[in-house]
């Protein structure tokens, strides 16, 4: 599954 | 985004929205730790030093800049305007024996080994132990002010709340990332003995004090 490295949470 | 992520978000912008409130309109930071607010303060600013380079949206700029200027607003509050206010005789929890090992972690277990990812995950390793100071502080005095309760309250609910969101990411958008996953998870059980004194004590109107 996706890791998604520029985090999108704060 | 998700519900679940917005209102984790909303209660965390209300936690320290409402610290700074407390320590303002009382003009005291009476029973708050120095320490640990220091430590979110560094936990906002390696987090987000992509707040320039890397723009996800409005929304997520807007709530790192808050997060970022409320906690120096914060930090100049406790060690500036109302030093003499602050108990340093009870914020007595040793820093360096969090920020150390959690750094050398974050060098050890990450997801790519860049400047930027590192110092992300720093944060993330961080945040999960910044309250430590904070709640060593309330069982060194023994209570905690109604107003500091309702602080820890809103702050232990956002990342339970986060915890809700990654099992509805990982159900519905195939996403997981596990280093914030296993650091939430030891953030929200530091929690726990809390939010029991909170939903047994202060829910019930009564002040929030630790057994002798």
């Amino acid at each position: 599954t996706l890791q998604d490295m520029d985090h999108d949470e704060l | 985004m998700n519900i679940f992520r917005l209102v984790g978000d909303l209660s965390h912008l209300l936690a320290i929205l409402l610290l700074l409130w407390k320590i303002w309109k009382t003009r005291s930071c009476a029973g708050v730790s120095g320490k640990s607010q220091i430590m979110f303060g560094l936990v906002y600013i390696t987090r987000y030093l992509d707040l320039f380079t890397n723009f996800i949206s409005i929304y997520n700029t807007t709530m790192k800049a808050i997060f970022i200027a409320v906690a120096i607003a914060t930090i100049y509050l406790i060690y500036f305007k109302f030093k003499a206010t602050y108990d340093s005789n009870h914020d007595t929890f040793r820093m360096e024996f969090l920020i150390v090992p959690v750094g050398g972690l974050a060098f050890l277990v990450n997801h790519d080994f860049t400047a930027l990812e590192i110092l992300w995950t720093f944060s993330i390793y961080l945040e999960s132990v910044a309250i430590l100071p904070q709640l060593f502080m309330i069982s060194k005095t023994g209570e905690a002010e109604t107003i500091t309760s309702h602080y820890l309250f809103a702050l232990g609910s956002y990342r339970a709340l986060y915890i809700v969101n990654w099992v509805y990411r990982y159900y519905f958008e195939g996403f997981f990332d596990l280093i914030a996953i296993v650091a939430g998870c030891v953030q929200t059980i530091l929690y726990c003995d809390f939010f029991y004194l909170y939903v047994t004590k202060v829910m019930h109107g009564k002040k929030l004090s630790l057994p002798a």
